[in-house]
């Protein structure tokens, strides 16, 4: 499977509703200093609860929502693409909590699977007919809301209400997961470095 | 667990030797400090470019210490596939060859079927993509992208390229 | 104690606040997290690129820390002017743009008195210096100067700098 | 004043001698990664004292001797041209034992000054006449050799053998020391970024 594309709501440095499609394959995103590049990374591991605020330079959750344009919430939809040759596993690889996983796995295959109801929201006019929907395509979303009490945070998990359990325990077994290392950071490079030779071995620990 | 160890830092380590063989031309590996208890120690980056001696990493050139620890981070998504790569500007140490090696290196991996979504400011990045993400910010700083360039076609609104670099 | 203190820092806040703005053509200021007693304190850098809000200098973008940082320590360097300078890569996540405007004013300052020797790989720095020095390295790994290059004169054997960037 | 050339001998990744002229104004230094850039600015700090081994990546001294030659000594020498218009303090600015260093400096002005007898060690070709030398050029020199009970390590100054203490408070009058932060090393860019407020406000009790 593969990013299909990513939709960047009041997040950042984006204001209002920005859609940007992406590709199979190798695709570069560029542009000047400040303008956003890295932000549409910090987009993804907000998505899909892969890391904290502070990997994402926020203090707290507010700070990620746009602080130019009134509006109090923030939300980011990733639109996955399935692929006949996708391996699925059929319990998350590198989950360390497997064993509980598995009563909620069961759960999640009569709620989320195949042939699962799909409710509407917001229209989305570049994704397919509905039918078509679960069959090839699998969204992810998260939501922040800024109120006088704090920030809530809610995750979607194909178009329906979702944990960050949920999620995590669903894309593991796509492979993707807050344990492994398909996100490199901008200055993460350093890291690998300058990590004392115990920590770069506990590295080999976590995913074996 | 000592046996699924040794078992994924062998996968790891020899992923590591044939990566960086082709990255770097040159021959590294990956060193436990008590390879008989290694939970004891710790696990150091051992490499050695074209004609040089065998170094540990701390001692090595900016762009070496890039390099290497690429070649690491590939060692280990190698072992662990995942169906996407997100790399934010880590090429940004390297000379105008390395970064020629790395984005070769990439193109490759995404035609046997992963997806990268590579930030970068360089030419030889940009050059070996399948299309680009064109990112700006206007006045205010509200970032704007201004279009998906698929390579070969008219290069259209993308300034934002010819800015850099 | 205080005294000096207060002196200094109001130097280097004052020459900060003059480099950024035209570093990053923005505001910037360095404040103290407890002005009246300022040694149970820390200093902190706030900065408002054009347009934007201030923002503390962690929030920032990469290419964004890496000027703010640069000014920072160029108000240190103009507090205690030092004969020379060596800079080694400082330009490394800077857009064409932003190396421009650094390459510039390095020239500038170095026209005002200072020596500058600084490693860089990028084209805005190397053409904006009166000469460069050409380093590679033999087959074994060892250094070879290759010549200096006066900006002006027949290139010459300076195929290092053809090779990066 | 400014550095006139940089001599590397057997330092780093430098097997034999190297002559680097420079001049005033702006020079850069380029070249391919791990061809000896940084090693030249390693150079410059080795010879002037300016930091600890750690810094120039080396584990200890004798990791800064070329390990591709034979032989078991490293010297650079640097050779700065005076200019009629320096700032030369009486004391050293920024010098922390500013009260020890008056004795030490009155000594030094008659052993260093503008007409102490200069030593002749290897010919120097590059440089002029010696009657001219002691006017108008300043040498720093370091030398390290190997030997089975350790490495040692010797200054000169303007060609005499001198101490590390005597070669700060001598340059610190010209405000080149350790304190100032005109050499800006790989990644030490980040390192403003990362530092705490306290460590950065502590930089301005250090020059102050
Ligand atoms: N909540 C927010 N509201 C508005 N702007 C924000 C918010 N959070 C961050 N920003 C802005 O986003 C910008 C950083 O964007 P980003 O890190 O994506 O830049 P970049 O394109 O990666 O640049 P570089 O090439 O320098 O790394 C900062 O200038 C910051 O002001
Ligand atoms: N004692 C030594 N003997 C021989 N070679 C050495 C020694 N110490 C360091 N080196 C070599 O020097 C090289 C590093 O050089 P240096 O850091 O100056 O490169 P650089 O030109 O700055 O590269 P980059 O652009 O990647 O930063 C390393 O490859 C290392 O092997
Ligand atoms: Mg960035
Ligand atoms: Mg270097």
């Amino acid at each position: 499977m593969y990013i299909y594309q990513i939709e960047i709501d009041n997040f950042k440095s984006f204001s209002g509703q920005t859609v940007i499609p992406f590709r199979k394959g190798f695709t570069t995103v560029s542009g000047p200093n400040g303008s956003g590049k890295s932000n549409i990374i910090d987009s993804i591991l907000f998505c899909l609860g892969l890391s904290s605020s502070r990997v994402m330079r926020a203090e707290k959750l507010s700070d990620l929502v746009n602080n130019l344009s009134k509006r109090k919430e923030a939300k980011v939809r990733i639109v996955f693409k399935k692929e006949p040759h996708d391996r699925v596993f059929e319990e998350a690889l590198d989950s360390s909590n497997s064993t509980q996983s598995t009563v909620l796995e069961q759960a999640s295959q009569l709620v989320l699977g195949e042939n699962a109801p799909v409710k509407k929201h917001a229209p989305k006019p570049e994704l397919p007919a509905e039918s078509a929907l679960s069959q090839d395509f699998i969204t992810v979303s998260r939501r922040i809301r800024e109120s006088s009490s704090g920030s809530s945070s809610t995750y979607y998990l194909n178009e329906q209400v979702s944990t960050l359990t949920d999620i995590h325990e669903y894309l593991g077994r796509y492979n993707i997961s807050p344990g492994c290392f398909n996100v490199m950071m901008q200055g993460d490079v350093a890291g690998f470095v300058n990590m004392s030779s115990v920590e770069r071995r506990k590295i080999i620990d976590e995913i074996a | 667990k000592l046996v699924s160890f040794k078992k994924a830092f062998e996968h790891v380590d020899g992923n590591f030797k044939a990566i960086f063989q082709e990255l770097a031309d040159g021959q590294g590996r990956l060193v436990l400090t008590n390879p008989e208890q290694p939970f004891t120690g710790g696990m150091t980056i051992e490499a050695q470019p074209r004609g040089k001696k065998m170094q540990r990493i701390e001692a090595m050139s900016g762009g070496e210490k890039s390099l290497t620890s690429l070649a690491f981070v590939f060692s280990l998504q190698r072992y662990l596939p995942a169906p996407f790569y997100a790399l934010d500007e880590v090429d940004m140490n390297l000379d105008g060859i390395n970064a020629e090696k790395l984005a070769h290196m990439v193109k490759r991996e995404s035609i046997k079927g992963a997806q990268f979504i590579v930030v970068s400011l360089r030419k030889p990045m940009i050059d070996h993509s399948d299309q680009t993400v064109g990112v700006t910010q206007r006045k205010n700083g509200i970032t704007k992208v201004t279009g998906v360039n698929l390579h070969g076609e008219e290069l259209g609104d993308v300034e934002a390229i010819n800015e850099v670099n």
